[in-house]
């Protein structure tokens, strides 16, 4: 028996509009500690690491190791069905091949259930080495997005170049050259206005802007996204989601020809 | 020009 309950349907909405444009399906693999979710985009690009601990959960149970294959789509109709407030429940029985998901209104009054048919997905799960980062950057989340989406006018990559001094967004193409440059805050009176970094060394790395886009759609989740960046490595775009877990998008960078 | 890697050249199959 697996039964996972969450406060506010909300959540669960957000969490599946920050991934459901990446992935059409996706596997969550529940055990003991929670839920988790890891699969690549079609084109192979990206990769989404989804975690959801147990304690962050209202109420959790789950009996046996279960892997729920779900397609995202589906999902994503009948969360529509929920109000923001509503509790949601997910529940399947061991070896079920559907899943259902309950919605009840605070007051109680109301209650609908939805069953969904589960996927056999045969989704392969990568290993992703520990990785000692030469820049880490904590930065508003909506400031994140807001330079995503303007840079991506003007180019299909940005480069990001982070040195001491700061981070530097840039793009360049036919309609001209962006720069946005970004310095570590002094004194923040407001944890989540930071710009936070910590380097060991200067790293300047070129990424696709579709995918960072994409990736900035968990910005509802939380107020700050943490960069990771290395030479030659996957980006790391950390959205924390307070007190449930977080959500990791991995990018290839672009190479040299 | 650069080009796009893709994220299997880094992680390994488990």
């Amino acid at each position: 028996m697996f039964e996972a309950r969450l406060g506010q349907a909300t959540i669960l909405k957000k969490i599946l509009d920050a991934i459901k444009d990446l992935l059409n399906e996706g596997t969550f693999d529940c055990s003991d500690s929670g839920i988790q979710l890891q699969a690549m985009d079609n084109s192979h690009v990206s990769l989404v690491s989804l975690t959801l601990r147990s304690d962050g959960f209202d109420k959790f149970r789950c009996d046996r190791n279960l892997s729920m294959g779900m397609n995202l789509g589906s999902m994503a109709k009948i969360l529509k069905c929920a109000n923001n407030e509503d509790n949601v429940t997910i529940k399947a029985q061991d070896n079920a091949d559907t899943v259902t998901i309950m919605f009840e209104s605070a007051n109680q009054e109301k209650v609908s259930d939805y069953g969904m048919k589960l996927m056999n997905l045969d989704q392969e799960h990568l290993g992703i080495p520990e990785t000692d980062y030469s820049c880490v950057v904590r930065m508003p989340a909506m400031e994140f997005a807001r330079i995503c989406r303007d840079l991506a006018q003007f180019s299909e990559s940005v480069v990001i170049c982070c040195t001491k001094e700061g981070v530097k967004f840039s793009a360049s193409g036919d309609v001209g050259t962006a720069n946005i440059k970004l310095a570590q805050t002094g004194n923040v009176d407001k944890e989540e206005e930071a710009v936070i970094i910590e380097m060991q060394e200067p790293v300047t790395l070129t990424f696709a802007c579709r995918y960072l886009n994409a990736f900035t759609k968990a910005t509802p989740l939380s107020t700050q996204v943490q960069l990771s960046m290395c030479a030659d490595v996957p980006l790391v775009v950390e959205y924390r989601i307070n007190e449930l877990g977080h959500i990791r998008y991995y990018l290839a960078p672009k190479i040299e020809d | 020009k650069k080009l796009q890697s893709s994220i299997r050249n880094y992680f390994t199959a488990k």
